[in-house]
């Protein structure tokens, strides 16, 4: 039974029985796909698996990978103009090389939207890390800036598109070595200002990253056209 | 030569039977976190020759049990599933990667002669 039960988890695309200590939470558009999927097979409405609707991508595998990486500092008193620095890490190994990448959307869920807590204007800018030996806590050098974008307060999550890099990263992964965030406040700093500007950083420090990947594998997708035929 | 009339009765013919897989009976609900089991069902019947035609079979299924009543060495036809849907899984590997996948040929909707 041992043995059967391990050809069907390579099967799922497991390599061993699972094990986690607490379920992860899932987002609001993977319960969607699957509760829309569900109604769809119980009424017997016909599929295509290998597309995403809810996303407008081809694929038939989602993926969500926690950040890995770690907070370089915060919620102690913000240096010069800089709110918050983190190395963003998403270990992409589970992606097989026979999946095809459609879609990789980052998330930075930076706290409820809530209007009780304005507080100043902030800059986000997101920066490849090129240089390795990342790992030894010092500050990374940052590399290229792809990202930077305003962040008028209050926010919820903010997504960012990274297929582009996340193609690097899967083809290449000694590449993949990360992204440099950097939450800046945005502007001249008023001394007056000091308490609710340090109770804004104090609460990124609990933002939440992580990265949705869309994948393909053609064995179990044959393409539209062939289909079609 | 007449074709015996089959011995089993209606309920013993192919045909799908209710089977719920339960993951927790499994010890597959520590890591799949959605659905916590699916009606997955199974094919179990009796394939008589008599009833190839009525019992959704394949052409292939009447030439068997055909030849079975020629040479009973010769198996008769089984119930198989002939229609299958699949459904999706939300589990979480071993990097505590939310995966959402969806899996082909799971559920049972009809079974046949095969």
């Amino acid at each position: 039974f041992q043995f059967q039960e391990h050809v069907f988890l390579q099967f799922l695309g497991l390599d061993k029985m699972p094990s986690p200590q607490k379920f992860q939470p899932v987002p609001h558009i993977m319960k969607k796909i699957f509760q829309d999927r569900e109604a769809a097979a119980t009424t017997g409405v016909s599929q295509d698996l290998c597309f995403v609707k809810e996303l407008g991508v081809r694929g038939n595998i989602l993926r969500l990978l926690p950040d890995q990486g770690f907070f370089l500092y915060s919620n102690n008193l913000p240096k010069d103009s800089s709110c918050l620095q983190k190395l963003l890490y998403f270990n992409l190994s589970a992606v097989k090389d026979t999946e095809q990448l459609t879609m990789a959307l980052l998330g930075l869920d930076l706290g409820p939207n809530t209007y009780y807590n304005l507080g100043p204007e902030l800059e986000l800018a997101l920066c490849l890390v090129q240089e390795p030996h990342v790992w030894s806590r010092s500050i990374p050098k940052p590399g290229k800036m792809f990202v930077l974008q305003s962040v008028p307060w209050p926010q919820g999550i903010l997504y960012f598109n990274l297929l582009d890099v996340a193609k690097v990263w899967n083809n290449n992964p000694q590449k993949n070595l990360g992204l440099f965030l950097e939450i800046l406040v945005k502007g001249d700093r008023d001394p007056g200002v000091n308490f609710q500007l340090e109770a804004t950083c104090a609460r990124l420090s609990r933002l939440h990253a992580s990265l949705l990947v869309v994948t393909l594998n053609p064995e179990q997708c044959h393409s539209s056209s062939r289909r079609r035929r | 030569a007449a074709i015996p009339a089959p011995n089993a009765s209606c309920k013993n013919l192919c045909h799908p039977h209710q089977l719920f897989i339960n993951f927790r009976d499994l010890g597959w609900h520590k890591w799949i976190i959605a659905p916590r089991g699916f009606m997955a069902n199974y094919c179990h019947g009796h394939c008589p020759f008599s009833m190839t035609t009525a019992l959704n079979s394949s052409n292939y299924a009447f030439m068997q049990a055909l030849m079975h009543v020629v040479d009973p060495t010769i198996p008769q036809a089984v119930c198989i599933p002939t229609k299958l849907s699949p459904i999706s899984m939300l589990y979480q590997d071993n990097d505590d990667n939310v995966i959402l996948r969806h899996y082909e040929d799971m559920v049972v909707d009809e079974c046949g002669c095969g």
